[in-house]
């Protein structure tokens, strides 16, 4: 019997590039660090710029908002959205509905990656985000161990990107990434982004 | 759930990219539907580290609209995979309504008739069931002038739109052509509201199959 995963995976192969532009300043990897149970999938993902950034963010207007929600929020009012170094995901487990305890474990893998970083401040510079199933605890342990792995394998090329991607991904049948190079008022700058979603999808974000 | 983040090495304010990406959003990730389900974590990012150099763009400033326009195209393209990649999907569906009051009004009828059960079930089916498509519209709770709405079917391919409803009055469905064009992968409906008010918005969803109950009867909480 044929996997219909699989086969949905092989019929949208063509929407993975095999190559891109990638902006300046920016280093990503997508790391396996547990919390998939497979044992192999990536599921913990980094991207850090070289210097602060301008950042600005949207929301799940959902009434119960995961712990990563409220605590990339405080971090984006605290910063009032400047001097923002990172970006935080794990997949696997959505760090939703999980209490205090929740709360504080996404505060936990913003903070790792801010000392990696050399963020001291009481104000994360590091945005969070979860995936996954709602209502269990992260292996926080497990996360929080591997972000120094996941930061040491940094990089900027398409390879780094593309296993990036994938570290963010749950229920999907391709990672999705893109990139371009644009021109604005004589100038070629670059823009590259990642999403995630196959399922559970209705966005109403503020 | 969707996450998703944008980088980009262009220097812009804090206040001019919280614009963008609203705006950007409002045109893209929160103009597609999978299943009518919002999730607990959605969060979408970007970041500008201004690494490539130049005047920082600001609100109102010279490169603003530019760059508004690059990251909503953009982030465009990035939510059109997540629907492509909607569990069970087998259709890539573009919803257009034009001629509303306001682009708020466009969207909330797109939005409804892409969460219409109905009408993602019968896209599965490849079934030119029009009906379902205006029923959803006179649901949705914009204004709409019954004797002026009109509903088509826009082939990928290129060829001919099928105009399914003109005017409030049904046309004479050429249904070989209907199959032809509802066997594609990629389909567009138009629905015009006929109230004058010119606005328009697109909206992108997909079919709904068997698989999706497969999957989701067995993705456990």
């Amino acid at each position: 019997h044929a996997d219909p995963h699989k086969a949905a995976a092989s019929s949208k192969a063509r929407f993975v590039p095999s190559t891109g532009t990638y902006p300046q300043g920016f280093n990503v990897s997508g790391i396996h660090c547990g919390v998939k149970k497979d044992g192999k999938s990536l599921d913990l993902a980094v991207v850090a710029s070289d210097v602060p950034c301008t950042a600005a963010a949207v929301f799940t207007k959902n009434v119960f908002q995961a712990a990563p929600v409220q605590v990339s929020k405080e971090t984006l009012v605290g910063t009032h959205g400047r001097d923002i170094r990172a970006i935080v995901c794990n997949s696997g487990c959505a760090n939703a509905v999980t209490g205090q305890g929740g709360y504080e474990d996404a505060q936990a893998m913003s903070k790792a990656v801010d000392v990696l970083l050399g963020e001291t401040t009481s104000t994360h510079r590091t945005l969070v985000m979860s995936t996954g199933v709602i209502g269990q605890r992260l292996p926080i342990d497990k996360i929080v161990t591997n972000i120094p792995k996941a930061y040491k394998h940094r990089g900027s090329d398409h390879s780094h990107w593309l296993d990036c991607a994938k570290a963010f991904t749950t229920t999907d049948t391709f990672p999705k990434l893109g990139s371009k190079t644009f021109g604005v008022a004589g100038k070629t700058y670059r823009i590259a982004g990642i999403a995630k979603g196959a399922g559970m999808i209705h966005p109403n974000m503020a | 759930t969707l996450l998703g983040f944008m980088a980009t090495d262009a220097p812009v304010s804090a206040t001019a990219l919280q614009s963008i990406l609203k705006h950007a959003v409002d045109r893209s990730f929160n103009a597609i539907s999978v299943d009518g389900d919002m999730s607990t974590n959605d969060t979408v990012a970007i970041l500008a580290n201004g690494a490539a150099g130049g005047p920082v763009i600001e609100q109102d400033g010279e490169g603003y609209d530019a760059l508004r326009d690059v990251v909503t195209e953009f982030a465009a393209d990035m939510a059109k995979l997540v629907v492509r990649d909607g569990e069970g999907a087998t259709k890539f569906v573009t919803i257009k309504v034009k001629d509303a009051l306001t682009f708020e009004d466009a969207k909330t009828v797109a939005s409804t008739i892409a969460t219409s059960a109905l009408v993602k079930t019968a896209l599965f089916g490849q079934d030119a069931n029009w009906g379902r498509i205006l029923c959803a519209t006179g649901y949705a709770g914009v204004p709409v002038i019954p004797t002026k709405t009109s509903v088509s079917f826009i082939p990928t391919d290129g060829s001919p739109e099928l105009k399914l409803l003109v005017n409030g009055e049904p046309e004479n469905v050429n249904e070989e052509r209907a199959s032809e064009i509802l066997a594609l992968e990629d389909l567009e409906i138009e629905v015009r509201l006929g109230t004058g008010g010119g606005h328009e918005a697109t909206y992108y969803t997909c079919d709904f199959s068997y698989e999706y109950v497969k999957i989701n009867g067995d993705y456990r909480t």
